[in-house]
């Protein structure tokens, strides 16, 4: 079974 | 004061829809570099970065850089409310609560505008780091949403392989195992219709099928797509707004549990 990664955990706040 | 206006409302219409499905409001952000808009999904899963170049517009005046938080569901209610051939104006004042959307027929004889009212949106912006992809692939932006749409039938999620010979896209659920082989066009009669891959390594990566067809919602902008991949970092789905800019999604992979 593969799991969702979130978008926010590859590029970082700003 | 902000003032840009575009020629033709059908591409504003077609932005919009590009961008619906996936967020519920966004903020634009006006400077005199033109429009610029980057937000997440509600689930954090994909973003969405649009730009629009001043230099696209008809005419863009933006003396003041300006945020402004729309809702955009009311702005598809405004849009509807116009022709494509429409010129449309999105015109507001400086510190301004509201937008105004003008639109004008060809003939200058019917002439509607909207006002809406803006939002204080907590943005949180992403900085994108600058990525070397091992594979970027060119094709045809009506086969990209083919594959989506036909693969979302078979599981929640597909795997995209990408090698020196091809693209190859596969689901696998209930029904079986589906697999879409692209290979590298020789020559094409029209540049549109080709599939170009430059690869600089081979890689396999597996995104969720809902997000990728929800990217296809901006196939009417673009007649190609750039996908571009590399091992554990988001994808990139890039279609260009010709003379105008562009709309890129990033997506993040799914990983082995």
């Amino acid at each position: 079974k593969s799991k969702q990664t979130s978008i926010s955990s590859f590029f970082k706040k700003e | 004061m902000f003032e840009a206006r575009l020629g033709q409302a059908t591409i504003l219409k077609k932005i919009l829809d590009a961008i619906k499905d996936l967020l519920n409001e966004a903020t634009f952000d006006c400077s005199d570099s033109g429009i610029q808009l980057q937000a997440m999904d509600n689930s954090h899963v994909s973003l969405v970065s649009l730009t629009l170049r001043s230099d696209g517009f008809d005419k863009f005046r933006c003396d003041r850089n300006l945020s402004m938080g729309m809702n955009l569901g009311s702005m598809a209610k405004i849009l509807k409310c116009a022709n494509n051939e429409d010129n449309v104006t999105m015109k507001a004042q400086d510190n301004a609560d509201t937008v105004t959307i003008m639109f004008e027929s060809a003939n200058q004889e019917k002439v509607s505008d909207y006002e809406m009212k803006l939002m204080n949106l907590d943005q949180e912006h992403l900085g994108i780091p600058e990525t070397d992809f091992s594979c970027v692939v060119r094709m045809p932006a009506m086969e990209f949403a083919r594959i989506c749409r036909d693969l979302a039938q078979f599981s929640e999620s597909v795997v995209i392989c990408c090698t020196k010979e091809g693209v190859k896209f596969s689901a696998s659920g209930d029904v079986g195992t589906a697999n879409i082989k692209l290979a590298q066009t020789g020559s094409v009669d029209k540049e549109e219709e080709a599939v170009i891959i430059e690869m600089q390594e081979p890689v396999t990566l597996t995104f969720a099928c809902r997000y990728l067809n929800a990217f296809t919602k901006a196939t009417p902008l673009s007649t190609q797509v750039q996908l571009s991949m590399c091992a554990d970092v988001p994808l990139v789905v890039e279609y260009a707004i010709k003379d105008l800019g562009h709309i890129r999604y990033y997506l993040a992979p799914k990983i082995e549990d």
